[in-house]
């Protein structure tokens, strides 16, 4: 119905500007109805201004801009519904260090309350998981798993 | 409501039988280029039943068992097992563990089992309705796909939310 | 032939005027998430005669002029130059330096120099032409994009051959 | 013409099929015209094989599997067409660290016969640079370049 999904709408959208600013580290950003009378129908449109900037069109935000608004719309959404299980394949490879950092605290917190289940080649984000498995191609072709543990993934890393 | 344990055996490069318990808070997979972790998440959706190829990178549904390489053969069957953690009880049935399991043959021909129950691939999509498993959306975020869901057309967008509603 | 220094003043990110000089070999260009990286490279392009908005992210012309930040005004005029070591003479000029500026301003309009004689567009890539420079074609990877190289279509992928032939 | 296109295309496929092989430490590729009695027209197929896998459609290949295939094609254009000047932007993102090693090493030798200017976040990548410049926002939403030397650059990754 129209009126739960401008609920829900306005739900995502106060948790995304506050998403947002969290892992921008400042700016602002926001979610806006093109039609507000029309919530059913209407395109959603996408605002963001990242900290110091003015407001930008996406088609100008760096890649690792993107990415991490991406991600603020992901997390926005989970906070407001969240799934048993999230899965996320590399998504932190384009963020630099600050970034990332951000990303990896928030990641925890959330994983409170969905299981997250995180592919990534990122260290930051390695020792935020409580469990790593390392997946390897000893024989040819194929895919062998072993578990690793804090002290492994440290000395791992020059590995991967 | 959670994944305790992952099952592969034929699967994508995943001949061997491997195991995996996964923590419910988060859990990181590692590992080198090719070595087969996204093949891991291609795994867990394809179980919880993904009903297209496409989603999971193939052409054909025959396409994600382990098709040989250069020390070993091809297999004839594909097998995943996700076993959840229902201590809640979000999925609708009584028991607090269930175990889901998809298997494909060379064939063709699909078998699908919920606590080593044969049903049909409806049954686990029914079983899975409303519980948010089972329905990619907004809680998979594909390989090289981050950027998508910003340039994605506004039907695309919408569909996204309407996921969340 | 290579690129000796790039100058850039007003483009993008570039509010104030930077000069880098490059290395005959191989530079690298490194810093955080929205520093201005990408921005060099689309600054590169543009001087050697990009001729559409689109190729460097913007949707019109003036989408490059420094658009003003929390603590600045934005600009009237974005400007780039590359400095061109020329010595083998593969630009067929006479200069074993040429420097090529692309100018423009908040009204749309455009301005050109070689080697701070103003000329047209048409006589930067003519200048160019056969010399490789100004084509992205294989020699561009944009960000992003590696991947789009193989999935793209079977008419773009012939073009990409056909421009190294 | 036809013969000219055709003699270009198997200078090309003579280079991929090496450079494959060099950058994934094994394995084979080939460039494969669809119809060779139509070099002007006809498709171009690409096949690759990694090393102790068997022959593979694209589409399985994993991500960074696909970023290294896509950068032998590239490199190989270059070794037959050295353009003057090439530039990258965070091509090296998907690979792991021995893939990496390779394509840093290739890189270097293709640098000297055309000027490459590379964006990149990869430690290994920014040592095989003769110049280093660092690019960052002191000033909201402005870039400022700084010329970072060797040494820096181990102290600077930190911050990178
Ligand atoms: N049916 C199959 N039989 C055998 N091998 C397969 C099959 N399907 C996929 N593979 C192999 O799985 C590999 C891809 O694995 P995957 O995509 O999981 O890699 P990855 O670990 O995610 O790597 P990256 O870090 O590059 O993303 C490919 O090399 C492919 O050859
Ligand atoms: N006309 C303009 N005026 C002011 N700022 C601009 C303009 N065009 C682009 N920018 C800014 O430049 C920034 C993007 O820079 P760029 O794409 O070079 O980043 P980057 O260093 O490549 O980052 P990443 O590592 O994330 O790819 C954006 O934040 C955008 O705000
Ligand atoms: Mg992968
Ligand atoms: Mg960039």
């Amino acid at each position: 119905s129209a009126a739960r999904f401008r609920n829900t709408f306005l739900d995502i959208r106060r948790e995304f500007r506050e998403v947002f600013t969290r892992l921008f580290g400042g700016g602002h950003a926001d979610l806006q109805l093109e039609d507000p009378a029309n919530p059913l129908e209407t395109e959603i449109r996408i605002v963001a201004q990242p900290p110091g900037k003015r407001l930008e069109t996406m088609s100008l935000l760096s890649g690792g801009e993107r990415a991490l608004l991406a991600i603020s719309l992901i997390f926005a959404i989970l906070k407001v519904r969240p799934a048993p299980v999230a899965i996320l394949d590399e998504t932190d490879a384009a963020l630099d260090e600050a970034n990332l950092r951000r990303f990896a605290e928030l990641l925890r917190e959330l994983s409170a309350r969905s299981q997250f289940i995180v592919v990534t080649h990122r260290k930051t984000t390695m020792e935020t998981a409580e469990v790593i498995y390392g997946v390897t191609m000893e024989e040819s072709g194929i895919s062998k798993v072993i578990s690793i543990s804090l002290q492994d993934r440290e000395a791992g890393q020059e590995a991967l | 409501l959670y994944i305790k344990k992952l099952e592969i055996f034929g699967f994508k490069s995943f001949a061997n039988r491997v195991e995996l318990e996964l923590g419910p808070w988060l859990t990181a997979i590692v590992g080198p280029n090719g070595s087969g972790k996204s093949n891991i998440a291609d795994a867990i959706r394809w179980a919880l039943g993904a009903d297209s190829a496409r989603l999971i990178r193939g052409t054909r549904m025959e396409d994600v068992i382990f098709a040989g390489s250069d020390g070993r053969k091809g297999l004839g069957i594909a097998e995943v097992t996700v076993i959840l953690d229902n201590t809640p009880g979000r999925v609708p049935i009584d028991f607090s563990e269930i175990a889901i399991t998809r298997r494909v043959y060379r064939s063709g021909e699909s078998e699908y089992f919920i606590n080593k129950i044969p049903c049909k691939l409806r049954d686990i999509q029914r079983l899975l309705a409303g519980t948010g498993l089972g329905r990619d959306g907004y809680s998979v975020v594909e390989q090289g796909k981050i950027d998508a869901i910003l340039s994605s057309r506004p039907e695309d967008r919408r569909a996204f939310f309407e996921e969340a509603c």
